[in-house]
C-alpha cells in the first residue's frame, strides 16, 4: 500500500478500501487544509465520507463536488481522487484556486455510492444502483439519481424495482441521498453543486423533470459554454451542454434539480468523457486525461461562483 | 461474481421517428434484460445497449426487421472487463 498520497497511483483504478485509506492519508498530511466529515452511513453500513477543504472561517460559502453516484462509472471516483490531491498540491500556487479557497470551502464526496462501488469490485462490475433490497421484489437497489425530492415520481424515472432507473419507494429513501440532503440543508450556504457522472460528454444544468427553463437559464448556459471551452483546450474533447431535459431526456428526481430548487444557483452535472474506448468502461490510461480536462471546467464553475456571490 | 461472457454492447443509429419508436419498444421488453447505456433520444444521438448473450439474436432480428443500423461497440464485454482486472492486478503487484 502507498505510504503517502504522493505514492498513490492516480493512473489506476482503486478499491473502496484504498480510496478510504487515501482520504485518511490526505487529511493527516494536510491537517490545516483538509478534514474528513462522515455525513452518514450507506445501507450496508459503510461510512459516507466527505473531504472538506477549508482555509478557516465559519459558515463560509461553499462548493460541493461529488463523484460516483452511479457506482460502475469508475472514472468518476478516480477523477475525484485526483481532484482531491490536486487541490492540496496547487493551493498556494495556483492563483485562482487559492483565491477560491481563501473565500469559500470545497466539499468533495469521492465515493457517493459506497455499497454500489464495493459491489462493482466484488460481484458485478456493471452495477449502477444502491444496494438496498426492495420489499416484495427480488431486484435490489434504487437509482440514486432519481431519488431526490424534485419532481419525484414523475416521468423519466421507473417505478419498477428491476429497472436501472428505479426511483425508489419515496424521495430520499436511500441513505446515500438522505445524507447529502441533510448535510446541504444544515450547511445552508452552499453556492455551487456539481455532481459528476461518466458517459457521453455533457455538462448539464436544471431542469430534468420539467421543460420550464430555470430562472438562471441564461447565466447557467453561458457558464457551461465557457466551462466546456476551457475543458476542450487541453485535449480537444468535445462536450454538449444545456438543460437536462433538452440535452438528454426527461428525468425526474434528479440531484441537481433538487439542489437548484434549494437555492443553489450554480447546480451542474457532468457526464465525463467516453473517448478512449467504450462508454464508461474506460481503460485506466484515460483517468488522468479525464481528470485533468474536467478540472479545467470545474475551475471555471468554481471561479465564477466565487466571483458572483448571491 | 457475475460474468458477462458473450454480452455485446451495440451502438444503434435510428434514422427516423419510426425507427425511434421501434427502439423504444425494444427498451420496454423487460425479459430481454437489456442494460441501456444511452437511451433513445433523437435521430442525432446514438443508442448504446448492453445485450446479454441470450437476447442477442432477438435484438438483432428486431433491428434488422426495422432496418435499423447498428454496430458492435463491444464484442465481448467480459474480455474488456478481464483486461481491466488484469491491469488492476498488475498495478497491485
Amino acid at each position: 500500500e502507498p505510504r503517502n498520497t504522493d505514492a498513490f497511483d492516480y493512473s489506476r483504478y482503486h478499491t473502496i478500501e484504498e480510496i478510504y485509506n487515501f482520504q485518511d492519508m490526505l487529511v493527516s498530511e494536510n491537517p490545516n487544509l483538509v478534514s474528513k466529515i462522515v455525513i452518514g452511513r450507506s445501507y450496508e453500513g459503510r461510512p459516507i465520507n466527505v473531504l472538506k477543504f477549508s482555509t478557516g472561517g465559519t459558515s463560509r460559502p461553499a462548493i460541493w463536488l461529488d463523484t460516483g453516484i452511479h457506482s460502475r462509472e469508475w472514472v468518476t471516483q478516480a477523477s475525484g481522487t485526483w481532484f482531491a490531491k490536486n487541490i492540496v498540491d496547487t493551493y498556494g500556487k495556483d492563483q485562482v484556486l487559492t483565491a477560491i479557497l481563501d473565500k469559500m470551502d470545497i466539499f468533495l464526496e469521492i465515493v457517493t455510492n459506497p455499497d454500489g462501488f464495493a459491489y462493482t469490485h466484488s460481484k458485478n462490475r456493471m452495477w449502477r444502483k444502491t444496494r438496498k433490497p426492495n420489499p416484495g421484489s427480488s431486484c435490489v437497489g434504487v437509482d440514486p439519481n432519481r431519488n431526490w425530492d424534485a419532481g419525484f415520481g414523475g416521468a423519466g424515472a421507473s417505478s419498477s424495482p428491476c429497472s436501472e432507473t428505479y426511483r425508489g419507494p419515496s424521495a430520499n429513501s436511500e441513505s446515500e441521498v438522505k445524507a447529502i440532503v441533510d448535510f446541504v440543508k444544515s450547511h445552508g450556504n452552499m453556492k455551487a453543486f456539481v455532481s459528476i457522472h461518466a458517459y457521453s460528454q455533457m455538462l448539464l444544468f436544471p431542469y430534468g423533470f420539467t421543460k420550464s427553463p430555470a430562472r438562471d437559464h441564461g447565466e447557467l448556459n453561458e457558464l457551461a459554454k465557457k466551462a466546456i471551452t476551457n475543458l476542450a483546450s487541453l485535449y480537444g474533447t468535445r462536450y454538449r451542454y444545456g438543460s437536462i431535459i433538452n440535452t438528454i431526456y426527461q428525468a425526474s428526481g434528479g440531484t441537481i434539480d433538487w439542489t437548484y430548487d434549494q437555492g443553489i444557483k450554480y447546480s451542474y452535472t457532468f457526464e465525463l468523457r467516453d473517448t478512449g474506448r467504450y462508454g464508461f468502461i474506460l481503460p485506466a490510461n484515460q483517468i488522468l486525461p479525464t481528470a485533468k480536462e474536467t478540472w479545467l471546467a470545474l475551475m471555471t464553475i468554481m471561479d465564477h461562483s466565487s466571483r458572483n456571490s448571491y | 461474481r457475475d460474468t458477462f461472457d458473450g454480452h455485446q454492447v451495440l451502438r444503434i443509429s435510428a434514422k427516423d421517428e419510426l425507427q425511434l419508436s421501434a427502439l423504444r419498444d425494444l427498451e420496454a421488453l423487460d425479459h430481454l434484460q437489456l442494460d441501456i447505456w444511452i437511451g433513445v433520444r433523437d435521430v442525432s444521438t446514438p443508442v448504446d445497449i448492453r445485450v446479454p448473450a441470450f437476447s442477442l439474436s432477438t435484438v438483432k432480428s428486431h433491428l434488422d426487421y426495422y432496418e435499423i443500423q447498428y454496430s458492435i461497440m463491444i464484442r465481448d464485454l467480459q474480455v474488456a472487463l478481464d483486461e481491466e482486472a488484469e491491469e488492476m492486478d498488475a498495478a497491485t503487484r
